[in-house]
């Protein structure tokens, strides 16, 4: 009984729809990319196009080593690069009905997983804190 | 008989010990600080003393949010500032005896807790990461 009520969950009851979360455009230079997230104090965010789709992740990890010279961080050169040319395509993607475990096992190596429709539009992210909550509630019962 | 087994496990199962905990020194300045961030690729790593005592966690963010002018990102600035002006010294800690039910309540708002013995030495950190694993472990027995 108690296993059956966590595989009822699927993305849908865990999800962080797309208005709530930080992102930025494809056509974005880094030095805005790197203000959003250092603003927003997040580590990493969805790209999207101008439609909505989503397109990969970008982090402040993979902006800094990009500028990262043999002397210093050369972040004039910020405004120069393009968010596609450094944004992370190579990430999972979830969509609305899948249940729990298939989170559990996507979040397992990564910080959150973003969900799209059938069409590959923008519905949100899936955080590990939101799995981690549902656990703890699951574990208190 | 499945929750009992969870209950067992303690952080010394989990943990990612000190030698392989990356990590910055409490008087290094933020330019060494962000260069071993950067090329560790983490978004944020403990600081310790020259004792290997435990005394907060530095990131990128507070480094980058630092030097933050009006007009760009004053990296010149990172060589005048050292880790412990920025560090956030408001953390939980845990210790190896410490059970998994309490690990997981910790993690839900912390990616990574660090880990001390009795006298506040390092031993290492727990991550969310090693905390999903053991549940997807048990969720699926
Ligand atoms: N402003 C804030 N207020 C309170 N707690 C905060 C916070 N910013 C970060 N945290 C805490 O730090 C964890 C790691 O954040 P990070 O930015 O590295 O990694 C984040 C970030 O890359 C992304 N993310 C989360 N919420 C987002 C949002 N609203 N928009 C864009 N990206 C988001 O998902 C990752 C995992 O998020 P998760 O919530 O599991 O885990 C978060 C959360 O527990
Ligand atoms: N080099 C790498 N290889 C493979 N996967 C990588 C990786 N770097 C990051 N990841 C993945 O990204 C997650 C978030 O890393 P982040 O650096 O934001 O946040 C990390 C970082 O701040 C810290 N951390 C993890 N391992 C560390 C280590 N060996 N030394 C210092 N800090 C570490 O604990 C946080 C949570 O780590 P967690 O493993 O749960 O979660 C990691 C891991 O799933």
């Amino acid at each position: 009984v108690e296993g059956k009520s966590l595989t009822e969950i699927t993305v849908e009851e865990l999800i962080i729809s797309s208005e709530k979360v930080a992102h930025v455009q494809l056509g974005n230079p880094l030095e805005h990319a790197l203000l959003v997230l250092v603003k927003s104090g997040y580590a990493a965010v969805p790209v999207l196009d101008a439609t909505y789709k989503f397109k990969g992740i970008i982090g402040k990890n993979a902006i800094l080593d990009r500028v990262l010279g043999l002397e210093r961080f050369e972040m004039e050169r910020l405004s120069d690069i393009k968010v596609d040319e450094v944004m992370n395509t190579d990430i999972p993607c979830l969509t609305k009905e899948d249940d729990f475990l298939t989170c559990l096992k996507t979040v397992i190596n990564h910080a959150f997983v973003c969900v799209v429709d059938h069409d590959g539009y923008f519905d949100g992210i899936l955080t590990r804190r939101a799995i981690l909550k549902q656990l703890n509630k699951y574990l208190h019962v």
